[in-house]
């Protein structure tokens, strides 16, 4: 009977059903935080608007996210040219009051654990929505400019003309602006926007008063080779 | 590879899936649902050792060359996983920022004898 009631590998006696059960939980617990490289889990003081929430999964993963809004995550995985490593993040702005009299936005991103590690980003984006203009010229044209916190330098890096006439999602990439941030030792990578039509700011505070519309980046990004190898040498 | 049963003697694969809203981890995780851990457990006799397939280890070659050799030694061969396949989550990291990452060699798909 003894035998039969030891663990069959190892030989030990057999742990309570509801004791083994807690103890494969600690384990599966443990493994997620290492794999993730975290050392507890992270608290979520301010949790996101679940509509906003689902318009980033939802423009990530077309097709992915299921009508109750889980995820589907079978085969959905980064594109494997990435390597590895490769991971993608999405930062929700936090958006600084209106300025020069509500005509530009002011957006800023924090990548504090992005910071720490030397990463290369593969691509990034920003993701805007952008309310429909009054109809009365067909085009609108979007400025995004870098801002540099500490010099106070404003830096324009894209400027395109939006088919506005209906309200909508548009993109503006800004990989090499990013790396450059997470190259340097600033604390957010600030980004000013300007739309404008008439007088009105099209993609400003206003321009997304509902959760669902609030900007965000996206970025692929991956663990420099350099920085593998050095734990390679380490271990 | 063999799926455990209630009374696991041989090598087999054990289910075990957590689901995340039980341990109270569905506000940070985003996606999946829960996670697959099975594991691998049960005897390994030395008629089974090495199969289905060996386990790719430096165990499994050692362990192969003596007993080509038909030297009996106490060692015994091990029930450890020969397939697993990664599980993609997507979290929310401590500054809020939604991380997606496809986790490698998460999910112990089969177990075999080294």
């Amino acid at each position: 009977d003894a035998a039969s009631t030891a663990c069959p590998t190892c030989g030990r006696p057999a742990m309570e059903k509801g004791e083994e059960e807690r103890y494969l939980i600690e384990i599966a617990k443990q493994q997620i935080l290492s794999k993730l490289h975290l050392r507890e889990r992270p608290n979520i003081t301010q949790p996101l608007p679940r509509a906003a929430l689902m318009t980033a999964l939802r423009k990530l993963h077309a097709g992915r996210v299921r009508q109750d809004g889980t995820l589907d995550m079978e085969n959905n995985f980064i594109n494997p040219q990435a390597g590895n490593q490769a991971y993608e993040i999405v930062s929700f702005a936090t958006v600084e009051d209106d300025v020069s009299a509500g005509i530009s936005t002011h957006l800023s991103f924090q990548f504090l654990q992005e910071k720490s590690r030397s990463v290369q980003v593969l691509q990034s984006s920003l993701w805007m929505y952008v309310q429909p203009a009054n109809g009365s010229h067909p085009g609108v044209t979007a400025e995004i400019y870098l801002l540099e916190k500490d010099s106070g330098n404003r830096t324009l890096l894209i400027q395109r003309t939006l088919e506005a006439t209906r309200g909508g999602w548009h993109t503006f990439p800004v990989t090499t602006s990013l790396q450059h941030f997470l190259d340097k030792d600033q604390t957010s990578f600030g980004l000013e926007v300007h739309c404008e039509e008439d007088g009105r700011n099209l993609c400003g505070h206003g321009a997304f008063s509902h959760s669902s519309q609030q900007p965000f980046l996206v970025a692929q990004v991956r663990q420099r080779d350099d920085d593998s190898e050095h734990i390679l040498s380490k271990r | 590879s063999l799926r455990c049963g209630e009374d696991a003697s041989v090598c087999c694969k054990k289910d075990f899936y957590v689901k995340f809203r039980d341990i109270h981890w569905q506000d940070w995780i985003i996606a999946p649902e829960g996670y697959h851990m099975n594991y691998c457990m049960g005897q390994c006799p030395q008629h089974l050792s090495g199969s289905p397939g060996i386990a790719s280890s430096f165990h499994a070659t050692v362990f192969s060359q003596l007993k080509a050799n038909g030297i009996h030694s106490a060692v015994s061969s091990c029930c450890v996983p020969i397939q697993r396949r990664p599980l993609s989550m997507v979290y929310f990291n401590s500054q809020h920022i939604i991380v997606k990452m496809d986790v490698p060699d998460m999910i112990v798909e089969s177990c075999g004898c080294t």
